[in-house]
């Protein structure tokens, strides 16, 4: 494991913990997308379906095949799914009088249908949990888009708003530069579908990194956008 | 594999 992978995973469990912390620190989920939030508990849900596999050779008390990478990865699965639910579970609950769900209005039949169309065409293997795997990965690629859609319409986002963005953003760009560590290092490295998936993900934040940024150099991460 | 390999991220 590289430094710019540990470092994307942590700054990906930051990304849970700022927006947990915002919305229990304001009791509102304000200028969150619900449905932003909704795909990516369906991205990991596809993504770690291979949780029942590490389960099944754990009960059967079969530990050959599982490493420290094994247990790291199960680790942070069952975080991410935790947290990504417990999110969704949030804005409906508790915090549902808070939710922009008005200005919520990017319909998602625009970005499943087409992820699952790909999914189906490009794949490595045509068996249901390499076509959700890459399901998962198309879609997380543009689950942001309403996010994007609701920053826009509200033309503005708190300072803890910024940093969660910033942080989910960030994490895939630095899998990036982790995807091009490991293809000089490792001879039998290559995944093309995560690498084009991951390159119009962190394309999809460059508008906002751009603002963030002049944002942080004037000491202030609360986004205004022009008009 | 070269399946272990793409599926060792998260």
């Amino acid at each position: 494991m590289n430094i710019f992978r540990i470092s994307a995973d942590l700054l990906h469990l930051a990304s849970f913990f700022i927006l947990i912390f915002k919305m229990k620190a304001t009791k509102s989920c304000k200028g969150i997308s619900f449905k932003t939030q909704l795909m990516y508990t369906l991205v990991f849900t596809c993504r770690y379906l291979d949780l029942f596999h590490v389960l099944g050779m754990m009960i059967t008390f079969n530990f050959a095949h599982i490493t420290g990478l094994t247990l790291y990865n199960t680790f942070m699965k069952i975080l991410f799914l935790a947290a990504s639910y417990y999110i969704v579970y949030l804005m409906r609950t508790e915090l549902k009088s808070t939710s922009d769900d008005a200005r919520d209005t990017f319909v998602l039949w625009h970005i499943l249908a087409p992820c699952a169309v790909l999914a189906l065409i490009f794949n490595a293997q045509f068996t249901i949990l390499e076509i959700l795997w890459t399901f998962s990965i198309y879609l997380e690629a543009v689950a942001v888009m309403p996010q994007l859609m609701l920053l826009i319409e509200t033309g503005e986002a708190d300072s803890l708003s910024s940093h969660y963005m910033f942080a989910v953003g960030g994490y895939r760009a630095l899998y990036l530069v982790n995807w091009v560590y490991r293809y000089a290092t490792e001879p039998y490295y290559s995944n093309w579908i995560a690498w084009i998936a991951g390159f119009v993900q962190t394309a999809l934040f460059g508008d906002f990194f751009y603002y963030y940024f002049v944002k942080i150099m004037s000491g202030d991460a609360a986004l205004k956008l022009p008009t | 594999g070269d399946s272990d390999v793409r599926h060792d991220e998260l």
